[in-house]
């Protein structure tokens, strides 16, 4: 469906939190150790794109797979990293975006693949 | 800004790339040429030039909307969500959902919160950040960078950020008439099979 420009489309297509996955906004708040209706679907969502490799049965338990997923993800998006799925990273989860995943065959360079800001580094010098 | 696994590219003798339409979408030339300034935003600061052709087959980049499962093992999901996706080199697949609303103006969008309550998304915006793909280039944390994953409710990104631009001169080099920030010769470059400099 293509509209030349913003003023071409209908207020039929107004719809607030129309989102695909808008429905992660009620595991807000969600922590380790809980058992919630839905945390198997975030679990999918993160392994789609990268961050769970584990392909089985997904379960609604708060495992620490999924924490160190939700960690992983708020250090790419530059996140607090708090291992919760607080408002700031709901909000960002249930935005568009591309398909591509950001974490391929467990690697990545995005925040999560690098070595914290300020990590020294070594150099070596020929003697 | 990041790369696959294993850096693929195109091959250094492959500066001329071809792009062609899925001729089932049947696509208007106004569309079409939203592709076409997407293509010249990463022309502009790489030696890589990119030419549509009729021929769909022989393409190197093959440009196509579709709905739902697409044979490609990534079925898209209707409105919103995702919203597209692109192989990396040679592979040249750049598939976006067809369920989409696509906004095709190139007008700033971001004037009050109009847009972004709609469901709908700048096509444009897309189309530079999967080409990014298309040439190597992985998802980027630098939020300003057209190759970070997400696209914000009511957001027109297509202007390359500096991280987009060192990544993909680091693949390809540089556009000899490229007035931005230069970048260094990389391996990619230095290293070519006959020991030449093919970029830059």
């Amino acid at each position: 469906h293509f509209f030349p420009n913003i003023s071409s489309i209908p207020p039929s297509l107004l719809k607030p939190n129309a989102t695909a996955w808008a429905a992660f906004q009620k595991l807000l708040g969600c922590h380790s150790g809980q058992k919630v209706d839905g945390l198997a679907k975030i679990k999918k969502y993160f392994h789609y794109f990268g961050y769970v490799n584990s392909s089985g049965n997904f379960t609604d338990d708060f495992d620490d797979i999924l924490e160190y997923a939700i960690k992983t993800y708020q250090q790419n998006f530059n996140l607090n990293t708090t291992g919760v799925l607080d408002g700031p990273t709901i909000q960002h989860i249930i935005k568009p975006r591309c398909g591509n995943a950001d974490i391929v065959n467990g690697t990545s360079t995005m925040n999560s693949g690098k070595p914290p800001a300020g990590t020294p580094t070594m150099h070596t010098v020929a003697h | 800004y990041s790369f696959f696994p294993g850096r693929p590219r195109w091959p250094a003798s492959k500066t001329d790339l071809t792009y062609a339409f899925l001729p089932a979408n049947s696509l208007t030339d106004t569309i079409k040429s939203v592709f076409s300034r997407a293509f010249d935003r990463w022309s502009e600061v790489t030696p890589l030039t990119f030419t549509e052709t009729a021929s769909f087959q022989s393409a190197d980049i093959k440009v196509g909307f579709f709905a739902g499962d697409h044979n490609d093992g990534e079925p898209f999901d209707g409105p919103m969500g995702t919203l597209a996706h692109a192989f990396s080199p040679p592979a040249g697949h750049f598939h976006l959902d067809g369920e989409e609303n696509w906004v095709i103006d190139g007008v700033p969008i971001d004037d009050g919160n109009f847009f972004s309550t709609l469901s709908a998304v700048d096509l444009e915006s897309v189309a530079v950040h999967e080409i990014g793909h298309l040439l190597g280039l992985g998802h980027s944390s630098v939020e300003d960078s057209i190759m970070y994953p997400t696209l914000g409710a009511g957001t027109r990104r297509v202007e390359l950020a500096n991280d987009d631009i060192q990544g993909v001169q680091e693949l390809y080099g540089s556009n000899p008439n490229f007035t931005g920030p230069s970048t260094t010769l990389t391996p990619s470059q230095e290293n070519d099979t006959n020991g030449t400099p093919k970029f830059g």
